[in-house]
């Protein structure tokens, strides 16, 4: 499975649909302090799954739409979208019984002011339990040893038992 | 299960004492579980002994030890079980050039296998990336993508992306 | 006692409020009582708003944003009473070229009242020392001090202090 | 008053007796990683009658005390000393109600293998009451907001009420 393509539209500081086209190898993410990039982290833990305000530096989910700058407007929705190119059929998404056709995958969250929030993969509908299922024993997961948020990187060492455990245990 | 976390947990160990030998050209490290006769529930004690030091509490690490140990562990489960892709930001930020670089080697052992998005300000682990990424608030508060090449960063790389005024 | 905590708050705030734009470039920042009516034991909330931007919570701030308000906040308590001596260990870590240029300015203008000890990596920071020591384990295991003149420092400064070997 | 000097021997990675002389303005430590940086922000602390082994990322007080090496044998003692230039009478040293006399103010704290442990001002033994009185209302103090070791600096912003607070009243 490769990371093909990352869109943003609404999300935090990313106002306008923003694209990350991914090859191979290494992409690396540059610019001054506070212009977004670890927002771009925060975008790729929220259209996985997470659930936890927190984890993604806000108090409430709201704080990931998009609030308004000194010249623009608050935006109405948050939206992001991953795509993966899965012609090795690492991820077996499945909604409803149904598995989607094709060898790409696109999972895309969506949150409204009015607090709805969408889930679709391939553009079809579905749960957050789908995606959560469809990334589940892949690494990927919510207690990823593949995602290291700013600051984070010795807390693995400072981690308490259980949390370290639950690292093992995923990796298992 | 019991075997299946203890063939993976092995080889996870395995793991950090080379990476973390190679981390810090030298010293030793090791992880053992704290209680090996519940091994469904234990915890995991991590020691780590630097080239030339005793062993100590990992809490008396410098700052740049803990990262580099830490960079070892997370590489040595990557090993035992790649994930597709993984995402780091900024864990370079307490490396001196030394360590910078030894990290930037190791990474590159990782890259065949699986691709990363890095998030750095150090220009010698911009310098490994194949697409490199600018962003910007030229328009305040709102963040835009500009495409940067590498011959174009370091000094000039601040000019570009500043935000105007 | 009352009042001398309300003079030195409002001393406190009104240089948070200039030191906070003079490190941001504009922007606003504010503290306030939780709960005026009980100023002897009320908390103290903080409020930040880098320029161009809306006023969001704290967390939502990025990693060199949270220092720059760090900073100036620490600043504003050492203006309205400075103490003879600080000690910073690697207060610039997070920042870029930009805001570390921003922080040496700042840092300026209080060594004409109190003596800085400084640990960094970062060349513009240690371009500003009066004095500069180097510490090395060339025994490893073993920290000594050299002596390192600046000019030397910068790619040189990594060769003397390698450990051997 | 001027911090003059700071001499360790036997603490933590400084086998050696070290000198550090300090003049007006800003003196800057560089070096690797691990090679001690650090370890002289915790001596300063230590010596200014720091009781928390863990705010000296240790686990018990005898981890200030040098532990050995590939090459060298654990020392038996830590000392560490710092000396101002008290011209300004800015401290006010106290030992039984005498007062020390001279310019130059030393305070030294030893720890022995055997867990006795010294506190020295201008070579007279005092108690830590005696140190931790010289220092305060100087913000100098324990919860100074002059010291920030490495890691901390944005945990000012994210303190707790109280620990803000502490500080505050610190400064007044
Ligand atoms: N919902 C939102 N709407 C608009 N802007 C937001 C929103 N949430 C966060 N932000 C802004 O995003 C900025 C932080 O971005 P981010 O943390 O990605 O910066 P960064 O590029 O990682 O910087 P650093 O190099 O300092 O770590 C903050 O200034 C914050 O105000
Ligand atoms: N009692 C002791 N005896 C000998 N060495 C010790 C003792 N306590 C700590 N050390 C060593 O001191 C080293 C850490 O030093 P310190 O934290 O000062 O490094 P640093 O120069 O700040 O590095 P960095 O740039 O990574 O922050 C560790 O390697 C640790 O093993
Ligand atoms: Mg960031
Ligand atoms: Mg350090």
């Amino acid at each position: 499975m490769k990371l093909k393509k990352l869109i943003l539209a609404g999300f935090k500081s990313f106002a306008d649909r923003t694209e990350f086209d991914f090859d191979d190898g290494i992409s690396c993410v540059v610019g001054p302090n506070g212009c977004g990039k670890s927002n771009i982290v925060d975008a790729v833990k929220w259209v996985m799954g997470e659930q936890s305000a927190k984890s993604l530096r806000g108090s409430e989910m709201m704080d990931v739409i998009f609030s308004g700058s000194s010249t623009r407007k608050p935006s109405g929705m948050a939206e992001v979208t991953l795509v993966f190119d899965n012609s090795s059929g690492f991820l077996q998404p499945e909604i409803d019984g149904e598995k989607p056709d094709g060898t790409t995958i696109s999972v895309t969250r969506r949150l409204y002011r009015n607090s709805q929030s969408d889930y679709l993969i391939n553009k079809t509908p579905c749960r957050l339990k789908d995606v959560r299922e469809m990334f589940m024993d892949t690494g990927l997961g919510r207690d990823a040893y593949s995602m290291i948020e700013q600051g984070r990187v010795s807390a693995f060492l400072q981690a308490s038992d259980d949390e370290r455990r639950a690292i093992f245990d995923e990796a298992a | 299960s019991r075997e299946l976390f203890l063939a993976s947990f092995e080889k996870i160990r395995k793991n950090f004492q080379e990476l973390f030998r190679k981390l810090f050209g030298g010293g030793k490290a090791d992880i053992f579980l704290t209680d090996p006769q519940d091994v469904l529930s234990s915890g995991i004690e991590i020691y780590a002994r630097p080239p030339g030091k005793e062993l100590r509490s990992l809490t008396l690490l410098s700052g740049g030890e803990k990262t580099m140990t830490a960079l070892a562990m997370l590489f040595s489960i990557f090993k035992s079980r790649p994930s597709p892709f993984c995402l780091l930001d900024e864990v370079d930020a307490a490396l001196d050039e030394n360590n910078n670089e030894r990290f930037n080697r190791l990474l590159a052992e990782f890259v065949p296998t699986s691709q990363f998005l890095i998030i750095s300000h150090a220009k010698r682990t911009m310098s490994m990336a194949n697409v490199l990424y600018g962003v910007t608030m030229q328009e305040p508060g709102v963040s835009k993508r500009i495409s940067v090449r590498f011959e174009d960063a370091g000094k000039k790389l601040d000019e570009q992306l500043e935000p105007v005024g």
